[in-house]
């Protein structure tokens, strides 16, 4: 059976894109098969894969114009596979205002692709539009949560909480917060140590014990179009990162 | 004369909000009067100034139900004002897509308030949806372009120039780009001085030649509600805001 996560948080800039591409490498070398799905129209998600110049890619598949098996592209080194986006993707925001069930747009199209990989992991905008929402309906098993140990962070916490609940109750009523990320921690500040004791204190049973911390690598490995676990399998970030994909294969009962 | 400014990149977390708030916090110590006005429903710069439990905001002016001067917050001991944002903002996306001139509803907000500050300086949220383009719209003097030294933030500028044209060759004909701010530099690493490099080579005339560095202090001041100004006038990060000020007062003939 195909697991299915989105990792969503309106707050820019707290490590979506790079958990989404680091887990998948680190799931893969697990022996899981894995596909990520790039479904910002920013394209970060690719762009940290190495892949340029898409011609097709999940703004098609939302559409309904191509399925996805036509735009997946397959890297045999990183055994990761990638629904790559495209920029048209910003456009898709007010195109799917008027089409019937706009909010189930990405899970219908991956349904065709079902039980070909072990993990689907969605990388999300930082918006709580039609795309993020695409994202939260497709996200069978659950959203991931990352979030970065700085104040600003925090306060966004709640909203999206809400977000979660309403579309809980109007749309997707087995929507689950499947875990939180806490990102980019740099244990020489008391800030980032606050920030971690207040979600824990907040969601104690829903945080991940690994904790990614900030380290350069992780901001370098994208400009190499390759991920932590190819770049700098000894840093920081990738030893964070292959400890939450075991956390994660443990509690799915994958191992 | 009122001069107008949106902080605006669709990448998340590059330091717009910390941008519009610190530089406004010194454009104010240097005699200036200056609104912020928080167009992000995150209210990220409502909470940097210590703002909370608000009733009326950005949200209420869009849709001409309250004028600005009703919901305009003044600190007298920052010199600054504020006019907050709600989080019932979310929505506005999608309620302003039916209204007339649903672009320009910032704009012609703001009117009505004009010739009382110098400055007014606007946080937009990363998207490109139609809150930023209203944010767009209602920067009459050009928009102020956070860059974070990081290689995913350098992606994502060729979107954002392909947006503004965009919105230039449709909605704004005297859009321009008042500047790029380059943010977070960690001169420790190579990265950073190389997305330096790479961003004044595209943008020679652009790019401010203040550079804030990455300072823990920045980060701390949000969760103390005031300005680095206020909170620490010493450190790094306050001393680059201050810097940067200075130059945008002197290309403006305000000295
Ligand atoms: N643990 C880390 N240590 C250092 N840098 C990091 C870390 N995680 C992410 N980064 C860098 O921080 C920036 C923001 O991360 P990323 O782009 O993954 O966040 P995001 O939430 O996906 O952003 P957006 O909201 O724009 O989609 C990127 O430049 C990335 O390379
Ligand atoms: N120069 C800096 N040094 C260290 N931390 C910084 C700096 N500038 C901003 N920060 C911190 O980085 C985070 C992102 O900055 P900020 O929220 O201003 O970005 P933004 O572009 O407004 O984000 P969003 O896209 O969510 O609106 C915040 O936690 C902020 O406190
Ligand atoms: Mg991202
Ligand atoms: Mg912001």
């Amino acid at each position: 059976m195909t697991i299915t996560y989105s990792f969503v948080n309106q707050k820019g800039g707290v490590g979506k894109t790079t958990t989404a591409v680091n887990l998948g490498a680190y799931l893969a070398e697990a022996g899981q098969k894995v596909l990520i799905v790039d479904l910002d129209p920013q394209a970060n998600a690719t762009a940290c894969l190495g892949v340029e110049n898409v011609i097709n890619g999940t703004y098609d598949t939302l559409f309904g114009r191509i399925s996805p098996t036509d735009c997946i592209l397959h890297n045999p080194r990183l055994k990761l596979s990638l629904l790559p986006s495209t920029p048209d993707l910003a456009g898709a925001r007010v195109e799917l205002v008027e089409l019937p069930e706009r909010e189930h747009r990405m899970r219908r199209a991956l349904e065709s692709i079902n039980d070909r990989y072990d993990y689907i992991l969605i990388d999300c905008p930082p918006s709580l539009g039609l795309l993020t929402v695409n994202g939260l309906m497709a996200a069978l098993q659950g959203v991931i949560i990352p979030i970065q140990c700085e104040y600003l962070a925090l306060e966004g916490l709640s909203q999206l909480m809400y977000t979660l609940e309403h579309a809980r109750s109007r749309l997707h009523p087995n929507l689950i917060i499947r875990g939180m990320v806490l990102t980019m921690f740099d244990g020489r500040t008391n800030l980032a140590r606050d920030v971690v004791e207040e979600v824990r204190r907040h969601f104690p049973r829903k945080v991940f014990k690994s904790i990614i911390p900030r380290s350069i690598r992780l901001a370098e490995a994208p400009s190499h179009g390759i991920p932590i676990s190819a770049y700098a399998p000894d840093s920081s970030g990738a030893i964070a990162y292959r400890a939450l994909a075991e956390e994660l294969l443990a509690e799915d009962l994958r191992e």
